[in-house]
């Protein structure tokens, strides 16, 4: 469902020239359970971004489900990523003044979903992430994990096919984090392909495969 | 050296009521190891908070070196933060706008060092954490790990004599958690008193003492 061919990434600014991705190329299969380790910096993040089409690469292709998203206008790509991908992002990435609840609807929003409607799901997903009892406060108003659990929640309501995650129990407790793991088990269980970014070995263990990155690079 | 006397802190912000702290009494001794372990949203962001002078409770005192820091003006607790507290915050909260090498001088400016001694002690101190490449770059022209490391970093360039860390190796791959980690034994072995909020077992077993906290009470 995912193919990626001899993708590289270099950040241009100012004086500044990082080459974060060279020759990356990758093949995910539909329905699949992957995880992505490898030391800080080496380029793991990045690659995530490729992926969920919220960057693009400065050379190579990329393929999703034999789209060739690298070639697509800003806007295509907005639309196959709010209905394909859910992303939970390494830095949370929730807006500041609204409270979770809102925060969380946010996709369904996106969607066309009346409001009755989102407000339940959020609801629901929440409750899921064991945040039933903080819907009314505001990200700044969180512990670290708790912000960390509401953008899991976000990323997963609109149900997508493809879940992108960039450490998400990086800020949980090792059961909080186990219960994470549990749902995705069960989107996987119900078809979903999962991609996680990982530096926690019980959690890159429970994949079926493990892609291992070092300075840009794959390696075996 | 740091003790507190039946600590309270209740969050009040519009009609939301929390109460994160209740009854915590806790004596930690200088030259001292500890490590603090709970569920996500038990308080230990909130407790280590007050120990760093960053926060005041809602009831209770605070005593650091025998003063009654509780009762302390605005300016006299940063006076105390800055000489004797370095704080590494679960969510980094580095300046955007400043390149990883003024982001760490900024304790030292401060406390009124010149340019050129500030300039190499951050480059020296960059360098332990494995950041020397990356002087030049802004907080958003870096991973995760960077971040964090770079928030490190600059809680340790002044020296304190108190080291608070909020999750320091949530964002860092094993072995660069374990670099830091000898950073931190160092520190020890040199007489600083060292305060680890963690959800990993690895780093919380290298303490002499572990605090558990639930729901925001000590727990045995
Ligand atoms: N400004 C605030 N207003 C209201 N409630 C708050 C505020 N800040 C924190 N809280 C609540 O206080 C409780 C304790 O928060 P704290 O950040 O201390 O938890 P924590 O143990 O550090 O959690 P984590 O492991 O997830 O970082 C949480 O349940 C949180 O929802
Ligand atoms: N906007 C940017 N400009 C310049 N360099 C960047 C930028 N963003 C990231 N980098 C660099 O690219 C490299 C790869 O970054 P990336 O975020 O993909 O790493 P990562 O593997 O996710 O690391 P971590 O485990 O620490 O999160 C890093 O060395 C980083 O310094
Ligand atoms: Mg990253
Ligand atoms: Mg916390």
């Amino acid at each position: 469902v995912i193919k990626t061919n001899s993708i590289e990434k270099i950040y241009k600014t100012g004086k500044i020239n990082v080459c974060a991705l060279r020759d990356v190329s990758i093949e995910i299969e539909r329905n699949s359970y992957n995880s992505i380790v490898g030391p800080s910096g080496s380029g793991k993040s990045t690659l995530l971004h490729i992926i969920g089409c919220l960057d693009t690469p400065t050379k190579g292709d990329y393929y999703l489900d034999e789209v060739k998203v690298s070639d697509l206008k800003p806007n295509k790509l907005a639309q196959i990523r709010n209905k394909k991908i859910g992303f939970i992002f390494q830095t949370f990435n929730l807006l500041p003044n609204l409270n979770i609840l809102k925060n969380v609807e946010l996709p369904l929003l996106y969607a066309g979903v009346r409001k009755k409607e989102r407000e339940e799901r959020s609801k629901d997903v929440l409750q899921k992430v064991g945040l039933e009892h903080r819907l009314k406060h505001k990200p700044n108003e969180l512990s670290g994990g708790e912000r960390q659990r509401t953008a899991i929640a976000r990323a997963l309501i609109n149900n997508p096919s493809i879940i992108l995650a960039d450490e998400p129990t990086g800020n949980l407790d090792t059961n909080t984090g186990k219960g994470i793991m549990e749902i995705f088990n069960k989107l996987y269980d119900m078809g979903h392909t999962i991609i996680v970014v990982t530096h926690d070995n019980y959690v890159a263990k429970r994949a079926d495969r493990t892609i291992n990155i070092k300075d840009g690079k794959i390696v075996d």
